[in-house]
């Protein structure tokens, strides 16, 4: 584990924490894409598939966190499609997630490490979570604007992958340590938040809130 | 360099 690996983690925990917490406290779900949110849960049952397989008892951190990743995102999607459906904007969440879902189950039954179920899951995990944010930012595109709740969001969420990149670095230069597979998915995964990077970091950072050009 | 089969990150 080094510095960037655990900043990573954290500020992925602290994205899941905020949307709980918006959702939760505004008892609304507007401006919440509930597809992403969908597609991160699909990303962490797939990835973390070992959890049912054989489980070994909690004797670690990884596996508590592994844990509160898989609940904290089926308990998102409960309140988006159940509790507060009322407040879900369907009509601007309209991206087609089978457009993202279809070519990350091809590409992972083609580039993979090892041909055999686990790997191929764990494999089409890692490139569905490289877009899975798109419904996300093509509602905000829809809408024209962002809560600044969200958009602190979906800095935590962008910020964790591009820290996973140094930490990747990090490994590549101590420990000799590649995932090309990680590192090539976890680019394009934050090349994606680039533009949103810049938004936030113009306007949110001095107050104001992001309002696209509609 | 060493290419991972088990994956040892979140």
């Amino acid at each position: 584990m080094n510095i960037f690996r655990l900043f990573g983690d954290l500020s992925h925990l602290a994205a899941i924490a905020i949307l709980l917490l918006k959702i939760w406290k505004t008892r609304s779900c507007a401006g919440v894409s509930g597809k992403t949110q969908l597609l991160f849960a699909v990303c962490f049952i797939t990835r973390y598939i070992d959890l049912f397989l054989h489980f070994v008892s909690l004797y670690n951190t990884e596996k508590v966190m592994k844990l509160i990743y898989i609940s904290a995102s089926v308990f998102t999607c409960y309140l988006i499609f159940f509790k507060f459906k009322a407040t879900y904007d369907g009509n601007h969440d309209s991206m087609r997630a089978e457009f993202l879902i279809v070519p990350a189950a091809g590409l992972a039954c083609l580039i993979n490490t090892k041909f055999d179920a686990i790997e191929i899951l764990w494999t089409f995990s890692i490139y569905l979570e490289a877009v899975a944010i798109l419904p996300q930012l093509f509602l905000i595109s829809k809408t024209g604007e962002a809560e600044t709740i969200t958009s602190h969001y979906l800095f935590a969420q962008g910020s964790y992958r591009a820290l996973y990149i140094l930490n990747w670095i990090y490994r590549y230069h101590y420990e000799s340590h590649v995932d090309t597979i990680a590192i090539v998915a976890g680019v394009v995964q934050t090349i994606l938040y680039c533009d949103f990077f810049y938004l936030y970091i113009t306007k949110v950072v001095k107050g104001q809130k992001i309002v696209l050009p509609a | 360099k060493r290419i991972l089969t088990h994956h040892d990150e979140l």
